[in-house]
């Protein structure tokens, strides 16, 4: 019997352990992880290790895990993330434990900067992030300094205003009183309504040249690719949206996106490295699968969840 | 209104509708 290797999964709330085979696929792996949360709305999501050089890297499903490059650690160690995200919140997200997951991640990703947020949207987040975790306002229960210990806002935001710690708690718990009978699951939603508007939400950036060499931003989504100036991620210069590509392909560094008008000219840009293709390429295709599939009945089983869902 | 100047960001998020030949002119530029 061959011997087993240890796995460790950390979710966004939790962590999992498990012994699997020499044999086992990424697949199998994932089945799980989903298995154990509880999760079937499993098309937005991923297992993502460090691989051998040191980067991020999702793991391939039809392949062994042991055929994959993970950084050798005992356990192996696995991130499960959402790596695709919907074009509507309210509209797709069906399971509570979905949005739980979402709710988290982009909160996190707010949270550490990798998301711009405006500071007055910041502040109203904050307050919805405080609503999903301690329910209603209460005198008697949140005395004043319940919220010291809470991450409530980026670290752009608290260096740019020059608020002290407490009036910034100020703000939020007045938000706070506002949200009363909202259940915290509501307030979860809430959350993600508002930030799904931000400029940087559910966007995949890529370091890319042109022709000429200048270094532009390439971004990734539910919706197709943008190209942005180096120095403004928050606003898309030109748009490719999924309807107007008829191809995407690679060769080496080397990225041509072809026009579903046969006339038109095809779109080149160049990435620092093959490996930043594949993973464009990866992205690309993932969620366009997902773009045609929304537009598309629901399958019986998302009928199945919707209906579990209202009872 | 907080909630209104957020919702508004949403049209930031798709770049200007325009034809490729300008695409490609824009992107060359840069």
């Amino acid at each position: 019997m061959p011997k087993p290797v240890n796995v460790r999964v950390t979710t966004m709330d939790a962590e999992l352990e498990f012994a699997i085979q020499p044999n086992t696929t990424g697949k199998q792996l994932f089945d799980q992880v989903v298995k154990t949360v509880g999760l079937r709305e499993v098309w937005y999501f991923g297992l993502q290790y460090t691989d051998t050089k040191g980067f991020p890297t999702w793991l391939k499903l039809d392949k062994k895990v042991s055929a994959q490059e993970v950084r050798k650690e005992n356990p192996l160690q696995f991130k499960f993330r959402a790596k695709f995200f919907p074009e509507d919140v309210p509209e797709e997200l069906i399971q509570e434990i979905t949005q739980k997951l979402f709710f988290l991640q982009v909160k996190e990703g707010i949270l550490s900067d990798e998301v711009y947020c405006p500071p007055e949207t910041a502040v109203l987040l904050g307050s919805y992030a405080v609503q999903a975790k301690f329910g209603d306002y209460s005198k008697d229960v949140h005395k004043s300094g319940y919220l010291t210990t809470e991450r409530l806002l980026p670290q752009r935001v608290l260096d740019q205003h020059k608020l002290s710690r407490e009036q910034w708690e100020e703000r939020i718990e007045v938000w706070h009183t506002e949200h009363r009978g909202m259940l915290k699951e509501d307030a979860m939603l809430e959350y993600l309504k508002i930030a799904q508007d931000l400029e940087m939400y559910g966007i995949n950036y890529f370091d890319i040249k042109n022709k000429k060499g200048t270094d532009l931003w390439l971004g990734v989504d539910s919706l197709g690719l943008n190209i942005y100036e180096h120095d403004d991620k928050l606003t898309p210069k030109i748009g490719f949206p999924w309807s107007e590509i008829r191809n995407i392909s690679f060769n080496d560094k080397k990225f041509i996106i072809k026009p579903i008008d046969k006339k038109a000219p095809d779109f080149v840009f160049y990435a620092p490295r093959l490996r930043i293709n594949k993973r464009i390429l990866q992205l690309c295709m993932g969620n366009h699968e997902l773009y045609m599939r929304r537009r598309k009945p629901d399958t019986i089983e998302v009928q199945q969840m919707k209906a579990q869902a209202k009872e | 209104e907080a909630k209104e100047k957020a919702r508004a960001k949403r049209a930031n998020k798709r770049a200007p509708q325009m034809d490729w030949s300008k695409k490609h002119e824009i992107f060359s530029n840069f």
